[in-house]
């Protein structure tokens, strides 16, 4: 029953003992749980580098480009998060039709933050997943996330 | 009367109370003026009332569909004269132009349209 | 993991990229 930002703030030293990143059988790599976390909690924030919306065009040619996989994820109209080469083991976290997380943009002491939380109880071992909700797009990419709830595309 | 637009420039910028005066920080973005205008010939000026170092700024002429989230003469709506180096930009292409300008420099910016349309 | 891609830099938290005054452009003079 801790606000918001006295969670937050311990997030900072509980994620690293709590999520780690490991290799995953489905996607090569992922996120996984230390230890047994409980349904709301605060799991990992998906930091990087704050960067203004305009620049995502930009950066997501030169990554491209560059052979290097795009690592980032929305905050509001204005920013986005970019940890394709500066940010903390949640960029790993893959995304799943049925997932056992979920993201929320919470705003703490001026500042926003891309918080994980726990969807349900997540046992130790497990891999941490969430919905990217990509939006709907022509050109489709597959989903692997192999869940009986798969909705067989990311968009 | 011709002044910075409230409604029609990125929210980020500071404008004065008499909104003839514009501050920003951090990354470039744009604020246009109330009013447009479509034939003739016009100018304005505008002077440097404080460039701290590091700061800088693109002044010129824009469209409408000029992205206020980027600094004039990113895109092809927009023709600005840089105040390094004195460069002007259009379409993020910089030519020399002249010296550059800085604090205390009022600058003079003309355009000359055709009068019928 | 951050071994994986030498030029990746592990961040505790967000940090704030500072924009070039170059950032937007093609080319200078």
């Amino acid at each position: 029953n801790l606000p918001m930002a006295m969670k937050f703030r311990q997030l900072k030293l509980t994620s690293k003992y709590s999520v780690g990143v490991y290799r995953s059988l489905i996607h090569g790599r992922g996120l996984f749980c230390l230890r047994d976390i409980e349904a709301g909690e605060m799991v990992i924030e998906y930091a990087g580098e704050v960067i203004r919306s305009i620049l995502t065009d930009k950066r997501e040619k030169y990554y491209n480009s560059k052979g290097i996989g795009c690592y980032m994820f929305r905050v509001d109209d204005n920013f986005v998060v970019d940890a394709t080469m500066k940010g903390n083991a949640a960029r790993f976290i893959n995304h799943s039709c049925d997932p056992n997380c979920y993201s929320r943009v919470v705003e703490i002491l001026g500042h926003k933050h891309i918080i994980i939380f726990a969807l349900r109880r997540i046992l130790s071992g497990e891999e941490l997943t969430y919905d990217y909700k990509f939006p709907f797009e022509e050109d489709k990419i597959p989903c692997t996330c192999g869940s009986r709830k798969c909705r067989k595309f990311l968009n | 009367t011709v002044l910075l637009a409230l409604h029609d420039r990125a929210s980020q910028l500071k404008i004065s109370e008499d909104r003839l005066a514009v501050t920003g920080e951090k990354g470039y973005s744009t604020v246009r003026a109330t009013h447009s205008v479509t034939k003739g010939t016009w100018y304005w000026e505008a002077t440097i009332e404080e460039m701290p170092e590091g700061s800088a700024t693109r002044m010129g002429w824009g469209q409408d569909y000029a992205n206020l989230q980027a600094p004039l003469g990113y895109d092809k709506f927009g023709y600005s004269w840089r105040s390094k180096k004195g460069t002007t930009f259009h379409e993020s292409v910089g030519k020399h132009y002249s010296p550059g300008y800085s604090e205390g420099d009022t600058l003079g910016f003309m355009i000359v349209l055709p009068q019928n349309n | 993991w951050s071994a994986f891609a030498p030029d990746f830099k592990e961040l505790d938290e967000n940090v704030e990229y500072e924009e070039r005054e170059s950032e937007f452009d093609l080319t200078d003079e």
